[in-house]
């Protein structure tokens, strides 16, 4: 089945390399040295990778939407435009597929979630970003990440993230939160709770092979001063990401924009 | 006697923490956490903060420019302006000095050098650091380094420097050059090269002490990976800042200012 998600930041937050360490392949070639005399993009694309994987056993096709050129201009104004439209485009897809007398094979091409780089200021989320995440979180299941997070100590980065839970929780946006159940069992509770406690993850994203502090080979990035382990619980949340993204609450992220999100854009829709 | 420089940059590039390491002295207090409801800065201000030291057994007042919201909006188009009115505002000030009768303690408050953060993206310059560095290089002693460069790998650090560099003679951005003399011995120019080699120099700041790796006490940033000490050449090229902006070409600095930079300027404002 399909599974569709947006990433979305300025260039240069690893975003490429994230997506391609979540599936352990190049979906997003190494970037071509870019003639310096050519014009700087400025204005927003959308543009789409896909690729058959395997996920626990179960084949994915799996989607990712970039909108390279987002928050990168001098004058960022409306720059979420393409990409809200891109969402939107995607639900009436989806509703127009509905209303066709044979729907028993309705493709779902509808954005199952969106991955929102913060970039590591150290300070809070900057207007961009709260703009940003209030344009969309009542269309996708929003999950914002702290970027590049290699370049915070610990105590930076649980400050970080505290501030960046006081500017969603002041200004209001919905993040996406795993959710339990009643029928959960102890454990399962408790790993959940784990999980929220870490969230916005703080993400580092590689896959280069570097040898490890015991000497296997990781996926890292080599500094003069150290290696950084990508897989590794103490250097940062990227297992974590990987956890709630696509090992644990694939179905939930689908089943919250099937349920939830597209029925509410819908609602909307015919209202008007 | 005076020395005045400006720090540019968007908010979360370290600049703070870098006037601090440089000085070794809290000239910028830590921030204190702003409350999440307040409104996010989006315009740009003009500050300073002076202190008198003492560098190499010369007494200096020193003043640090900064001009915080630049880079931070979601529209930075003209972000620029009030910098360059502070620029000019410092040369007629001058100006006007030199026209009075009396001119034998003119003081000099003219922006002496000014420091450009680039973010450390990895891919290039971005259109506002093009935009902001053409505007300001034939007025200002133009320096412009890549902040927090432990976000970046050695290998990414050499190939950033060149992708900035081609952006830079693409452009025809005039940046600082440290000069060399006929008079000078084999050795000074020899260190010179070296210095030039390094340029857009990869700087790291921190007034914290951490343990070096010879278990001494060095200022560094701590990693659950490893630690970066500032000092140490191989870690980052802060000693290098450190000898072009204040240890060595503090003279040329000001002298290029007053000599060509000034006369330029007081040459245009003269015509028109
Ligand atoms: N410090 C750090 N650098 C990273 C990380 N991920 C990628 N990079 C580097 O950042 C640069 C930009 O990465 P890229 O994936 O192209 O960013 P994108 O423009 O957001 O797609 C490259 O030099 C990467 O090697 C990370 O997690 N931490
Ligand atoms: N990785 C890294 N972080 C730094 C560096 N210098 C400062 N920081 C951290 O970056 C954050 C913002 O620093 P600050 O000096 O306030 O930046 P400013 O907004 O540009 O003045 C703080 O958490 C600092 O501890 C550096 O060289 N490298």
């Amino acid at each position: 089945f399909n599974f569709n998600f947006f990433i979305v930041g300025e260039s240069g937050l690893g975003k490429s390399t994230l997506v391609n360490t979540l599936f352990n392949r190049e979906l997003y070639p190494q970037k071509e040295v870019r003639d310096p005399s050519a014009e700087k993009q400025t204005n927003v694309k959308i543009e789409t990778v896909s690729a058959d994987i395997e996920e626990n056993g179960v084949k994915l096709h799996l989607t990712v939407i970039d909108a390279p050129g987002f928050g990168d201009a001098i004058n960022n104004s409306d720059s979420w435009e393409p990409i809200i439209e891109e969402i939107n485009s995607r639900f009436d897809q989806y509703l127009e597929a509905e209303t066709k007398i044979n729907r028993t094979t309705i493709i779902d091409n509808r954005v199952h979630s969106l991955v929102y780089f913060i970039e590591p200021t150290g300070h809070s989320l900057k207007p961009l970003d709260i703009t940003f995440m209030k344009k969309v979180h009542t269309k996708v299941n929003l999950i914002p990440v702290i970027a590049k997070s290699d370049t915070l100590t610990e105590e930076e980065i649980a400050d970080f993230k505290q501030r960046i839970l006081d500017d969603i929780n002041t200004q209001g946006i919905n993040i996406f939160r795993p959710p339990t159940y009643e029928k959960d069992d102890e454990e399962t509770i408790l790993s959940c709770q784990e999980l929220m406690s870490r969230i916005p993850f703080a993400v580092v994203g590689s896959t280069d092979e570097v040898s490890g502090k015991d000497g296997n080979n990781v996926r890292g990035r080599a500094y003069p001063w150290g290696i950084i382990e990508v897989d590794n619980e103490d250097h940062c949340d990227f297992v974590r990401l990987r956890q709630l993204l696509i090992r644990d609450y694939l179905e939930e992220l689908r089943e919250t924009t099937a349920k939830k999100l597209y029925e509410n854009y819908r609602t909307e829709k015919l209202r008007n």
